[in-house]
């Protein structure tokens, strides 16, 4: 009885309502690895590090949070000629930020699958829009709202990343505890290759390889005090 | 004049304890990714005047020992740690989100009177 007291006390100091108890891993992803690696590489050294500044993104923050994607596929036939290859809600549940703190970053990462070489494959436009939570997320297809990005992503691809902290900053305000976005992914087939055979790999490659996730850093003011001159 | 080292074993005098908690114990590895566990160190022993004269203690730790030698009334220098380090915890909540946090102060790397 007493342990588990305690337990509750020390999930408590760690910010934590209750122990997680979480059905399955995710794979740990490969920045939050680096980032843990590197302190943990700086304290075993006796280095003094600021633990409220993310070096290896640039921005301050002591909480680093990444948000799987639990979308869906909108479109699942053979993409049609002309038209986007690939169509997809993403739909991450932010319930999990509820910490006071400061947002000082969400970074939307798409990854497209395994950088190769071997041949080049056809360049692909990657277009986002914000998706209103309100009334049309049952329904099979989520209008898109305002458009967040529209870039161009010459092969061979690897991941793509966003920046999202205007979106989550409107959201952070509006209470609302979910973020739905509408990707759109079109490719632009070699005109010379006749039937498009380049564009329907590519198509039919980005269905099974594409992997979407959120990165959001909040920095804690509690824990963290302004950027503390070095201590006397 | 030098200050003579107490007698006896320095067991007494103020120093880092070491203890380890491991998340195994605790349950958690089934929610921590990383690390395994964390350093609970903590401080105590004796802070007799002796001690204030040259390890790593402060100079009120020193007035405070000369009192407490003129007046028993005034308490004895205390023990404290006087290192910290943070810790940073690698893991996934309820949601399946991956979190890594990072925690200032948790370890006593060094104490003192």
């Amino acid at each position: 009885q007493t342990s588990r007291f305690q337990e509750y006390d020390l999930l408590q100091f760690l910010d934590l309502e209750r122990a997680p108890s979480p059905h399955r891993f995710q794979p740990v992803p490969p920045v939050l690895r680096k980032i843990f690696q590197a302190r943990e590489a700086a304290a075993a050294g006796g280095a003094s590090q600021d633990l409220c500044y993310v070096k290896e993104l640039g921005v301050r923050g002591n909480l680093l949070r990444l948000f799987p994607d639990h979308g869906f596929f909108l479109n699942t036939q053979e993409p049609s000629r002309d038209g986007p290859c690939l169509q997809k809600f993403l739909y991450f549940n932010l319930s999990a930020v509820k910490e006071k703190g400061k947002l000082t970053m969400a970074r939307l990462t798409l990854d497209l699958g395994p950088r190769s070489y071997y041949h080049l494959r056809p360049e692909v436009v990657v277009s986002l829009f914000v998706v209103e939570e309100r009334g049309v997320w049952g329904r099979p297809h989520p209008k898109p709202g305002r458009m967040l990005a529209l870039q161009s992503v010459p092969g061979p691809q690897g991941p793509v990343h966003f920046n999202l902290q205007g979106v989550l900053k409107d959201w952070n305000g509006s209470g609302r505890k979910n973020l739905g976005l509408y990707l759109e992914i079109l490719a632009k087939g070699d005109r010379y290759s006749g039937v498009n055979v380049q564009v329907e790999n590519t198509c039919d490659r980005l269905m099974r390889s594409l992997h979407a996730s959120l990165l959001v850093v909040t920095l804690n003011p509690e824990h963290c005090h302004p950027s503390s001159r070095k201590r006397r | 004049a030098a200050i003579p080292v107490p007698k006896g074993s320095c067991r007494s005098l103020c120093h880092r304890h070491q203890l380890f908690i491991s998340f195994r114990d605790l349950g958690w590895h089934k929610w921590v990714i990383a690390p395994k566990g964390f350093m609970a160190n903590y401080c105590h022993g004796d802070c007799p005047f002796s001690m204030t004269t040259y390890l790593n203690s402060s100079n009120y730790a020193f007035m405070q020992a000369l009192m407490h030698a003129v007046d028993p009334n005034v308490p004895k220098a205390v023990c404290i740690p006087t290192k910290l380090s943070p810790i940073s915890m690698l893991y996934q909540d309820n949601d399946e989100n991956v979190v890594l946090r990072h925690y200032e102060d948790m370890v006593v790397d060094e104490c003192g009177c």
